[in-house]
């Protein structure tokens, strides 16, 4: 029910914070605006600990099943995966390109990653991505200061190590002010 | 504080227990 705090039932593993998954569609056709974007998003369920995160995990398609244009995001609760949130608006994001058939399994150690703590950046991390285009796929994490050159350039190791990517792999980081500015995110 | 730290392995180890299903 809405608003009813997501509690750890006994006997399962809590995680450092509560995570809600979202996930939204967009028809390619219309122009990408934030008013649409803002009714195209939906959010499907939050996760306090590690055997509920799998309860729901386990029931969703994974992405690279996906067709056309849809996003999987997995967010701290509380912050709305849209550049405009309070946590989002003076950040940024990492983006990693990603030869089709390739999404569902980085998906799902970039989530590993951020439920376990591994980014070891305090507050930073912000949420997840997992972006389903037709020709590349697109994974992003968020985090909240873009300008924290710390947390950026250990948040982009931590990538490479728990991704194992490939060494050539093009990873950017994009602010959200110029997200918003071009209006595109990647 | 202490952060709640797990790694990959042991969050995949948790996937097929029983209070996951």
């Amino acid at each position: 029910p809405k608003g009813k705090e997501v509690m750890v039932p006994p006997g399962e593993h809590p995680l450092q914070y509560r995570y809600t998954f979202w996930y939204s569609r967009r028809t390619p056709s219309r122009p990408a605006s934030t008013h649409n974007y803002e009714q195209n998003i939906r959010q499907f369920g939050t996760v306090a600990s590690v055997e509920q995160f799998w309860r729901v995990y386990s029931h969703i398609v994974r992405p690279g099943d996906l067709t056309g244009y849809s996003d999987f995001h997995l967010f701290k609760e509380g912050i709305r995966p849209l550049w405009e949130d309070d946590a989002n608006k003076n950040g940024g994001k990492w983006i990693i390109r990603l030869r089709k058939g390739l999404a569902s399994r980085f998906w799902e150690n970039i989530i590993l990653a951020m439920l376990g703590e591994q980014f070891m950046v305090g507050e930073e991390i912000c949420g997840v991505v997992v972006s389903i285009r037709f020709q590349e796929d697109i994974l992003s994490i968020w985090n909240k200061t873009a300008n924290d050159q710390l947390s950026t350039v250990r948040i982009r190791d931590t990538l490479r190590r728990v991704l194992n990517l490939p060494p050539n792999t093009i990873m950017e980081y994009k602010t959200h002010t110029d997200s918003l500015k071009d209006n595109s995110s990647f | 504080g202490t952060r709640i730290i797990y790694d990959r392995k042991f969050l995949l180890d948790r996937r097929n227990s029983p209070l996951a299903q």
